[in-house]
């Protein structure tokens, strides 16, 4: 379902001088229903990889297929109609909006996938229950722990029942009994046919996936 | 060095009706050179109580003690100069300051002690290199992979030669050996007599300290 082929990824800053070359030509394909891990060190362009993946920035050279679709020949409204309905994306950040309670940060993804009111409400609230904040749903993303803001930021890329989950270091603030529960989640939705991508440093995650494909310096460096 | 008495904390947002005890009466003793570890599930209050013991925040009831003195006695300049000189605190979100690079971001606070630019610049450098981000000193915050940005923070905490360290999961986006890095630099902390206070999910953290102080539901449920 995803393919990249020789793809490269330079930051380039302008005015600062900055200028780091964070993906090495890359290539890798995923099948559907995939359960797979990107492990590596810090800085080895995990990040990197997940954010073009999931479509959310593009290569310097190379090619990304998703779909047997190549990706750079889609418009903003193709690429934005597979982040709203194809994809869910976990940041390593969270990225929740501040002013938002927990309950409309779930719900605005679905607003913009045209779900009525009643139907965005019941979505959201079960999804909350599922991560274990029901108590929590009216609480902004500052008043919330950061093991809830990155369950929150979990729940709301599930909240489209998407085909291709990513998910970027999805249990770094949790504690062992949480990220458990959230992992059980991740091996449900592989189980219903779900391509799941996991970025995570933490071996006993990478090792529920099936296969581990491992980072350094932007290549890949081992694979299986 | 630090004692809470009784101390209780209550969140309340008065608009939202939001009210949490995050806290529910903690007594707490910690000595002057101890290395401690603070765990416990998502939500039980661990990062509530280290804003507490970093004065960061204020307890709604009870009392802090630190190096004897009653904290809620000290004004404004006194908590400043202890927050400046005596305590180094890693946030779990990191807070570094988006708009300046990493060697900018440690030359603040040694700025704030009165320290000259070409000392701010020498300890600055020292710093980022004990943490591996020699390379990324001109780069900002969001130029930075997960880990580095937490390198960072956790460089910024030791930039002012602190007393105390206060580090709230610093380990969370790092790969294990660059972990192990950092880990390795908080135990020689601690054994050149400083007090340090870690909270982590991760029980092979939790393990290299001396003690371990168990969180359930904002009390303290093991300690030892
Ligand atoms: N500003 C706030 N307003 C309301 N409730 C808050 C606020 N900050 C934290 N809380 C609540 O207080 C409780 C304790 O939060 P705290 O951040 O101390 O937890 P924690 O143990 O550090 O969790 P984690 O391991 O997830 O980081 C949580 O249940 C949280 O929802
Ligand atoms: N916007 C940017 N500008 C310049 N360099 C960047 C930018 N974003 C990331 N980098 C650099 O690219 C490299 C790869 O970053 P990436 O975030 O993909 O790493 P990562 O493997 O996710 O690391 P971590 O495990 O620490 O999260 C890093 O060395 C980083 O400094
Ligand atoms: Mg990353
Ligand atoms: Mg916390």
């Amino acid at each position: 379902v995803v393919r990249l082929d020789n793809v490269v990824k330079i930051y380039r800053t302008p005015g600062a001088g900055v200028e780091v070359c964070a993906l090495r030509g890359l290539t890798l394909s995923i099948q559907r229903g995939e359960y797979a891990a990107i492990v590596g060190p810090s800085g080895s362009g995990k990040s990197t990889l997940l954010n073009i993946l999931g479509c959310l920035d593009r290569p310097t050279s190379g090619t990304y297929w998703l779909d047997d679709r190549d990706v750079s020949r889609l418009d903003d409204d193709e690429l934005s109609d597979i982040r709203g309905r194809r994809i869910g994306f976990v940041f390593q950040s969270f990225n929740l909006i501040p002013t938002q309670t927990v309950l409309e940060n779930l719900e605005t993804p679905l607003f913009y996938q045209g779900r009525p009111p009643r139907e965005r409400r019941a979505q959201a609230l079960a999804l909350i229950e599922k991560v274990g904040l029901t108590d929590r749903h009216h609480h902004r993303p500052h008043e919330l722990s950061g093991g809830q803001q990155q369950r929150v930021a979990i729940a709301r890329a599930l909240v489209n029942d998407p085909a291709i989950l990513l998910a970027d270091e999805p249990t770094g603030n949790l504690d062992s009994k949480t990220g458990v529960l959230i992992l059980e989640q991740l091996d449900e939705l592989n189980a219903q046919g779900r391509t799941v991508i996991i970025v995570s440093h933490d071996i006993n995650v990478a090792k529920r996936c099936r296969r581990i494909i491992e980072l350094r310096d932007g290549q890949i460096y081992s694979d299986g």
